[in-house]
């Protein structure tokens, strides 16, 4: 059968795959997982930029028939679409947490999601936890993390501190972490960053009013978020999953009908048709997810939480 | 529960999507 190639790139590789003419989104993306090794596959999703507007490749479309960019070889960032509630309890295997922790890392270091200084520092400790083993101060010598992305620019500028100054500070932390593996490591990375306010949040610019882009909406795991441009960490408004009857759009019009038929219909437009149907889509998603969790356990996961267990009580006696 | 009534309209709704998977 005739192909095309496609290049995909994980948080840490980049693979080429020839795919069929006639193959849907999902199976390139089965492939892609199936490469890895990931069994979580559901938290995913293949990523492609498009006249300025992020977009997912769709599961039950051809690729080829979707608006993708017109290259050779056609390229996709394999990346996390939908966040767990809580990491501790959801990322079960290691490449899911591995993954997770990278994507997660780089949001933060590129300040898409607001870091304190002083978290930051405590992140990167783990980090470099994760990277380097336990501290040995004969190994880990003065200079040790110059080569390192670690901190945010912002903070790195926010204090006259030289990077040794830093390192020092990191590693006092890092030295604290001593006997905690690379996976542990990652995941103490995760479940402090997942209480930082913009974690896990889409945001889109908005308005209520036609010609004032004055506000921004947030869709994450438990719901949608109004927020006021100029301050993404605390909505105005939220309406829980739970809590919203409808979701639908109009040209650039978008509606949220709440569950409480009494409670007013909350209506805005977003820059273009394009944005309401990648909303839309990642409303789906979430709000699947949110009923999945609040549901029995299907066998697969539950053959997954079984084997995640074993694997880290063996883990554990081997360290 | 999700329709697309045409390419410039969809809806989705959370109620029946609840019920479908109970």
């Amino acid at each position: 059968p005739k192909t095309f190639k496609v290049k995909v790139i994980t948080m840490d590789a980049e693979m080429e795959f020839s795919c069929e003419m006639k193959w849907k989104g999902k199976d390139l993306f089965d492939l892609v997982c199936r490469t890895l090794g990931l069994r979580e596959t559901w938290f995913f999703g293949l990523q492609y930029t498009i006249k300025g507007v992020c977009a997912w490749l769709k599961m039950e479309k051809k690729v080829l028939e979707q608006e993708i960019p017109k290259e050779d070889p056609t390229q996709f960032r394999f990346l996390a679409k939908f966040y767990p509630e809580k990491v501790e309890e959801e990322l079960l295997q290691e490449i899911t947490q591995h993954l997770f922790f990278l994507q997660v890392k780089k949001q933060i270091l590129d300040e898409e999601i607001h870091c304190s200084p002083e978290v930051t520092v405590l992140l990167a400790s783990y980090a470099v936890q994760a990277k380097y083993g336990d501290y040995d101060p004969n190994f880990h010598k003065p200079g040790f993390l110059i080569q390192d992305e670690l901190l945010p620019k912002r903070v790195l500028k926010q204090y006259q501190m030289t990077v040794h100054m830093w390192e020092e500070k990191i590693t006092a932390w890092y030295a604290e972490h001593r006997g905690i593996a690379r996976d542990e490591a990652e995941m103490n990375y995760l479940k402090i960053a997942q209480d930082l306010a913009m974690y896990g949040v889409n945001y889109f610019p908005i308005e209520q009013n036609k010609n004032h882009r004055d506000l921004l909406l947030g869709v994450d795991a438990k719901g949608i978020h109004v927020y006021s441009i100029n301050n993404r960490f605390s909505p105005n408004r939220s309406f829980e999953w739970s809590a919203i009857r409808n979701i639908s759009y109009s040209e650039k019009e978008l509606t949220i009908k709440p569950l409480d038929k009494k409670a007013e219909v909350f209506k805005f437009f977003s820059s273009q048709l394009k944005v309401n149907k990648l909303i839309l889509q990642l409303c789906i998603g979430n709000h699947d997810l949110f009923m999945k969790r609040r549901r029995v356990d299907s066998i697969e996961i539950q053959q997954m939480k079984a084997q995640a267990r074993e694997e880290k009580a063996r883990k554990k006696m081997e360290h | 529960y999700f329709a697309r009534k045409a390419n410039h309209k969809g809806s989705y709704s959370l109620v029946d999507a609840l019920k479908s998977k109970v």
